[in-house]
């Protein structure tokens, strides 16, 4: 299977209802300094359910969408990442991650709220392991990842097994 | 636990140097460099670690740490794509990973993404152009003057001539 | 101590908006951003900190972190330039800075550090070839194919037309 | 004054020895990777007296030009950058440093053996602060410089006044 395509609703620097795709086999996203590319990728991270610190916020609320630091004080607002995944069968599959307005996360599958650990199970059985990230590389990270230690490359391997 | 490390450390190896033969081999060096992971001890190996080296085509120093930042771009990338390989994703995502590489570097790996995008799908964030002359689809993101927000626009490439 | 201490802040603070607003000004922000140090405690300033806070032209958030990779990188270029503008060395050395920026970043700055450069001599090492449109000289390196060994060519950029 | 030129002498990868230059007041260094181009910053670097560390060596003589690791073990090999300085008034002042047979860093300044602190105080005449290194900057660490932490900027600015 594959992204067929996500649909934001108010994350980060993406106002309102924005659907983006189809992605393709190859899809190149491009852009200039700050237009909110890695905010694409933070998107699709964040409905994967990889922890807010490695999105470049401090806690969920930094994740939805604010005009200015005033707006991001206010209380009750929603964010939400929906991602289209379509199956070897062509059938559609929805994963939906919501930011609510109490500040907390709730997790949709097909439209059907589940818990997290149902929904992880769901994505291992596509083949997409979220804890061992083996499949997102953020900006800035990749050269590190030859300079890791003896150590750190065991942790990396165990992750995966 | 420990005979599916041993099995993972298995695959990954004995990946690698292929890998890191595809991204590194050029017309002047068609054997390409050469890249091998060595447990640090046999014995214990949860204990220690796993020593990683890499040597491009006209080096000869083992030692990782003396490697130019592209050359430890390329060797990353071998690395990533081998630990892949063992329990494969359906899907990538790169952010600017191109950021140190030369253009012929940016084209070995743009070529060698292409080549793996049947099974696996492939999504390249980059500032150059040499990765979307090679991609099938473009998204193209803008910030909207009036609002202040970002916007994105899609572009199927694969209608345009062969790239 | 103390005294040179708040003489050099003065002198920075005084100065990191405007290189600031020459960096990010374009012709849709003639304006460019805004950039500012500010010391946490003003009673003791050596067991605090100073905070720097730049803004891009259409960004509102006062928060550094959330900059992008290409944001930063001229928000940091700003910071640097100031701070030499306070005791200037006679020449500045820079290796790849623009491995984050967009072509129109690099060449905002690769025209801000020619504009510097009478009195400032500036060496920058970039895989873009948009810094060496801006320069004067050109240093190519290359490996010598047979001993496997750096060697360079110095090319005099101002006996061609003026870029 | 500005560096009109530098001589290298088996310094990392520059085999022999080469000159380099002259230099411009807007000088490109460019090249593929790997060719060698930070390590002509690492012998300018090295000349003005920065430590071995920063230039991403462990000792003086992983600084020395070495066909292969067996090499890199053999002793009583030496090296050397000499850095060709000209006054605003022309004459050349020449500044240069040898890694000696026995894994030493010798100093001269003309020609002349001087010890550190007299070769740094000329440096300093010169508006050359090493220590400060606030004219330097390193592959890979300009963002760095953007997220220090206000405590960190405070011994930033300490180290130039
Ligand atoms: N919650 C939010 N609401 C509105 N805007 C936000 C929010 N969070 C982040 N941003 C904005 O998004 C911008 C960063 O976008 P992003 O990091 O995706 O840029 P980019 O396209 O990756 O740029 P680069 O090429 O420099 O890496 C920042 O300028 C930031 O102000
Ligand atoms: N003492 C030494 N003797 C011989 N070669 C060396 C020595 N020290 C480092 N090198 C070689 O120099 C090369 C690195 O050069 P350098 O870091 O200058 O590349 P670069 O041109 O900056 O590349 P990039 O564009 O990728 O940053 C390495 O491949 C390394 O093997
Ligand atoms: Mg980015
Ligand atoms: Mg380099």
């Amino acid at each position: 299977g594959k992204i067929d395509r996500i649909e934001l609703e108010n994350f980060k620097s993406y106002k309102g209802h924005q659907v983006i795709g189809p992605f393709f086999d190859f899809t190149a996203i491009i852009g200039p300094n700050g237009s909110g590319k890695s905010n694409l990728m933070d998107a699709i991270s964040f409905v994967l359910g990889v922890r807010t610190s490695q999105l470049r916020g401090g806690q969920l609320k930094d994740l939805i969408y604010a005009f200015d630091d005033r707006e991001k004080e206010q209380g009750g607002r929603r964010a939400s990442v929906k991602l289209v995944y379509r199956l070897e069968n062509g059938t559609e599959l929805l994963f939906t991650r919501i930011i609510t307005g109490a500040g907390g996360s709730e997790y949709m599958i097909d439209d059907r709220v589940v818990n997290w650990d149902d929904y992880n199970a769901r994505l291992k059985s596509l083949g997409i392991l979220v804890k061992a990230r083996n499949f997102l590389v953020f900006q800035g990270d990749v050269e590190s990842i030859a300079s890791k230690t003896p150590r750190e490359l065991t942790v990396l391997l165990e992750q995966i097994c | 636990r420990l005979t599916r490390f041993m099995e993972a450390l298995e695959h990954i190896s004995g990946n690698i140097d292929k890998i890191y033969k595809q991204l590194t081999k050029s017309s002047r060096h068609p054997l390409g460099g050469s890249a091998y992971l060595n447990l640090e001890n046999e014995e214990e190996p949860f204990l220690h670690g796993i020593k990683y080296s890499a040597m491009p085509p006209t080096k000869r120093f083992r030692d990782m740490e003396q490697l130019s930042g592209g050359e430890k771009t390329v060797a990353a990338l071998a690395l990533l794509f081998s630990i892949h390989s063992y329990k494969p994703s359906p899907f990538f995502i790169l952010d600017e990973v191109d950021a140190a590489l030369d253009n012929l570097n940016v084209a070995k790996v743009a070529g060698f993404i292409r080549s793996k995008s049947n099974g696996l799908q492939s999504i390249v964030i980059s500032l150059k152009d040499t990765f979307y002359h090679k991609a099938e689809a473009m998204v193209g993101v803008y910030k909207d003057f009036q609002t202040g927000c970002s916007r994105t626009l899609t572009f199927d490439l694969t209608k345009f001539e062969e790239s």
